[in-house]
């Protein structure tokens, strides 16, 4: 499914190389459900980034189901990842100015499924995430952990084959975060590949392998034993 | 220090009307640590925005260090804000055209500090949150973890008399968590008034005090007990 080999990510700043991503190699299997850990700047969200279609390797090689991507054209990925993938952002990235309802309807907008589907399955999550009284507030009008249950709904109304997210619970209490994380199980056993970075390791114990980064590289990578 | 009789918080939105704090009362006296928790949507961030001067109560009084702050005019409360507390947001509200190190010194050019001091104090926290190789970085060319710690650097800079902190390890790993936690329970054994948000029970359970909301009001609240 995800093919990474020899990524290379460097930023610059003024005369400061950064090297976000150095070196990493990856592959995840289609169905497979991976955490993926590491210290503060060690690369995380630029690996979903690069993964997620959102941005590009400096060198290396992406192959996203057997094709490899690292070069195509911008319109092309953009519509590959809209069939594709869906992306929890770790800062949300909703729409100011649309409510949490119209922010969750957009990306089936966009992928021309008609209006009575659309209502249907906007409805369904967010019943499923607690949001239903309030789905008319905007972003600015909803508390921090509701803006990322928001962002949780609508990265899975378009039922992608992929879901990124970049620490889906970091603004949730205790009991709101194990409801999401239940969803996201629910929808993995049903095929969903889900890759999720997190920093609480209560939440990576429960993927079935455990990726840890390290300055832009894998320093570890744990299989679940099957008993 | 801190002291709130049955405060109301509203909001409305279309013909809704959201009870944030919905009767609460609260004394801290100068120099306790205390730690809120309770449900995403249950008031948290409301109430640390109330206590901080960003926002009023619909009804109900807040008096700080003894004097009635319910309504005094915004100017006032701006000063007052700038000459006593520190904010860590939820999330962050750094100025995206700075530098790192610019918006932690922005509060002090504010103060009317002399630009020596300011570098010095700038330089300082720098090196305690980790930051020194990303001073120059602005906001979008730093990972989430880093553009916390810029936050909360920004907000401990002008040795405020009380910080308010909202989730400030909510995208930090174990160990930046851990070493935000030491430079702020450092501060308090200085003489800070320290109120934490977090929904990490870890966390919450370092503070001498836990407060618990739920629907806008105090559940439960609970001291250490000293042997
Ligand atoms: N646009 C950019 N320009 C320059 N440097 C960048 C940029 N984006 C990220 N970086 C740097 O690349 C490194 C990796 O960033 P990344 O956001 O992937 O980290 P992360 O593992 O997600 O961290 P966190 O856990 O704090 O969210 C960091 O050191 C960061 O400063
Ligand atoms: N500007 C606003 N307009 C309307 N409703 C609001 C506004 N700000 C907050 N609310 C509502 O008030 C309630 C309390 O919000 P608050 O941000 O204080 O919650 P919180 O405890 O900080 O939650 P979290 O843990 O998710 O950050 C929420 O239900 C939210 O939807
Ligand atoms: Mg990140
Ligand atoms: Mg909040």
């Amino acid at each position: 499914m995800i093919e990474i080999v020899e990524a290379q990510r460097h930023f610059q700043v003024g005369d400061q190389i950064v090297h976000a991503l150095n070196g990493l190699s990856l592959e995840v299997a289609a169905g497979e459900y991976v955490s993926i850990m590491g210290p503060s700047g060690s690369g995380k969200s630029t690996l979903l980034n690069v993964i997620g279609l959102l941005d590009r390797l400096s060198a290396g090689t992406y192959r996203l189901r057997g094709e490899d991507v690292t070069r195509l054209p911008d319109p092309v990925l953009a519509a590959l990842r809209r069939q594709t993938i869906g992306f929890v952002f770790q800062f949300f990235h909703l729409i100011p100015r649309l409510s949490a309802a119209e922010n969750i309807e957009l990306p089936l907008t966009l992928a021309g499924i008609p209006a009575e589907e659309r209502s249907r399955r906007v409805e369904q999550v967010l019943t499923a995430y607690g949001l239903t009284d309030r789905a008319r507030h905007r972003p600015d009008q909803l508390s921090g952990g509701q803006r990322q249950r928001v962002a949780i709904a609508r990265a899975t109304v378009t039922q992608p084959q992929v879901l990124l997210a970049d620490e889906p619970t970091g603004n949730l209490d205790r009991h709101a975060g194990r409801e999401v994380m239940e969803l996201l199980e629910h929808l993995h056993r049903g095929g969903l590949t889900l890759l999720l970075v997190t920093h609480d390791p209560e939440l990576a114990a429960r993927a079935n392998r455990r990726i840890y980064l390290v300055d832009g590289k894998i320093e570890r990578d744990e299989h679940r034993r099957r008993v």
